[in-house]
């Protein structure tokens, strides 16, 4: 069988798919400062999971904590990755409390487009995936 | 602030894969 650290070159989302994975892009990403971007695109995941099982008030604070963390600061890493269009959409959506499971869709798209065509290249030139593999 | 923090760290967990 294929090891796993072969999948992870084949596809991002090969790579997002494995717990080893994830834990040694992040390691990458921490040290390149963009942590958050990997933390952001998996809370939009789990943003749109949720919807089912949950209340609106927990989807109203958690809607509300994604903004806060990664959208508001303008400065932030993720902030400064995602279009100025689909921000006011998210903060629209917050302030006017219109709270819908693929409210986040758009910005974990342009986050993920970033990461393909950026740090996930990146991330298999590093030292940290050679020298694992 | 802090079961702000709790739960945006459960919805990441609960988007991550299980161990296989």
């Amino acid at each position: 069988p294929t090891p796993p650290y072969l999948k992870w070159a084949e596809s991002l989302h090969s790579l997002l798919d494995d717990q080893d994975g994830i834990h040694l892009f992040r390691t990458f990403l921490k040290q390149e400062e963009c942590a958050d971007m990997l933390d952001f695109w998996f809370a939009c995941s789990g943003f749109r999971k949720q919807e089912a099982n949950d209340g609106n008030e927990k989807m109203l604070k958690l809607a509300k904590a994604i903004y806060k963390k990664y959208i508001l600061d303008n400065n932030g890493i993720v902030s400064r990755q995602i279009k100025p269009a689909t921000k006011s959409f998210i903060k629209d959506c917050v302030m006017k409390l219109h709270i819908d499971p693929a409210m986040f869709d758009q910005a974990q798209t342009e986050i993920q487009t970033m990461m393909e065509e950026n740090t996930y290249p990146l991330f298999l030139k590093s030292d940290i995936y050679l020298e694992y593999t | 602030i802090d079961s702000e923090d709790d739960l945006l760290q459960e919805c990441i967990s609960s988007a991550m894969p299980k161990k296989k």
